[in-house]
């Protein structure tokens, strides 16, 4: 399903060059439930912005289901965004002073359904993350968590095939991750999702089947989960 | 130092009133270390702008060394927040276009400290989190763990006595976190400052010696670490 092939990222910040990512190439299947993790600046959030279609590599390759993304116009790179990929971004990128349902069913209005399908979809992805109640309060009115949790939903509600969350857990009690990721595990069993998260603690990962592990943008280590 | 009486804070929205701390009275004493755990939307995040002066309570009081703070005034508020207590934002708060130096620098602007002093504070707080090396780059160029603990550095850039952190190693991976965590304790048993961590972690607040747990605007649990 995904398939890097050397693929590196260079950030140019005046005369310096940051090797965000350095020769990365590793194949990750359908309905495959991986973790990527590493230290802090190792090229987690780079990698994944990769895969989600939101930024391009420096030079490598990158096939999305044997289609070379780099070959893509911006158009349809936008289209696989919208409807083939679920993005958790690290920061939410929420819009502050809108609604949570608002922002959930942003991803919707793209695909043409109309309102009172977005609706009901939305309010089943806010359902699932456990925000009944919550869907008319406003971004900023929401505690870390749940905003957290309406940047999941939004990522689930276009039924996408492939599930992208970068430190989809890192405001959340222990509780209330450990429901999120049997989410997870549960659209990954069931639909046959392709789930890979970024994580830095050990117990979330621990619900995944591989561990992927970078270090200064390199992939130091890729082994199955032991310990399910 | 700390001293809150029947803390109360309700959010109006539209018809609803959400409770987001009920009658909370608890003390903290200075050179204390305390972790605040409690579930996603249970009101850590409230309680901890009201404590760092961010925010007013709707109803209760709130003491800071034995000074009714819903009596100062709006020129008073800033100079405590500015002068006495360092806070990391659950949502970090950086200006986004502005260097990691800038933003750290940004607190002592208002303590009338000459530029050359302010500079070397910043880059000696930008070292102590471990981020010599980036005080050039925008905060919008920087991982989501660098992003962290830049706005970690500001907090303790000027010298505060307290120390109020809302989840501050969420996206830091386990040996930065830990890393973190040593600069807090050691901040708290040599310098003697004050300092409360929100945190969802147990791993983290192992660091602690005290566990104050929140639920539904409530304190329903206060105890020594019995780890220690
Ligand atoms: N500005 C606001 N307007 C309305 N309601 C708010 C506002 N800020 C917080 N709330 C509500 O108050 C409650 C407590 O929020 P708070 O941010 O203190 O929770 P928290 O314990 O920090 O949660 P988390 O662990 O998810 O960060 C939540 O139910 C939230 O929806
Ligand atoms: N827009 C950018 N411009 C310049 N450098 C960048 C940019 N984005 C990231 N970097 C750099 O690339 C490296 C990798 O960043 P990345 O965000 O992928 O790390 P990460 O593994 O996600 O870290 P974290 O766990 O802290 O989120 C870092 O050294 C960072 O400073
Ligand atoms: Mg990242
Ligand atoms: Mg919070």
């Amino acid at each position: 399903l995904i398939d890097t092939r050397n693929l590196t990222k260079i950030y140019r910040l005046g005369d310096i060059a940051v090797k965000a990512l350095d020769n990365v190439t590793l194949s990750i299947g359908a309905a495959e439930f991986t973790a990527i993790m590493g230290h802090s600046g190792s090229g987690k959030s780079t990698f994944m912005n990769i895969l989600g279609c939101l930024d391009r590599p420096t030079s490598g390759q990158y096939l999305l289901e044997g289609e070379d993304v780099g070959n893509l116009s911006t158009k349809q790179l936008a289209t696989i965004r919208n409807r083939r990929i679920g993005f958790v971004f690290q920061g939410y990128n929420l819009l502050r002073r809108t609604s949570a349902l608002e922002n959930v069913e942003l991803p919707l209005t793209y695909s043409h359904i109309p309102a009172k399908e977005r609706r009901k979809k939305s309010l089943e992805a806010l359902k699932i993350v456990g925000l009944s109640g919550h869907e008319h309060h406003h971004s900023n009115q929401l505690s870390g968590g749940q905003q957290q949790r309406v940047a999941i939903a939004r990522a689930l509600v276009n039924n996408p095939s492939i599930i992208l969350a970068d430190e989809p857990t890192g405001n959340l009690d222990t509780r209330t991750s450990f429901e999120i990721m049997g989410v997870f595990r549960q659209l990954n069993s069931d639909n046959g999702i392709t789930v890979i998260i970024v994580t830095h603690e050990s117990d979330i990962a621990a619900f995944t089947r591989r561990h992927i592990v970078f270090r200064d943008g390199q992939v130091i280590e890729d082994r199955p989960n032991e310990s399910v």
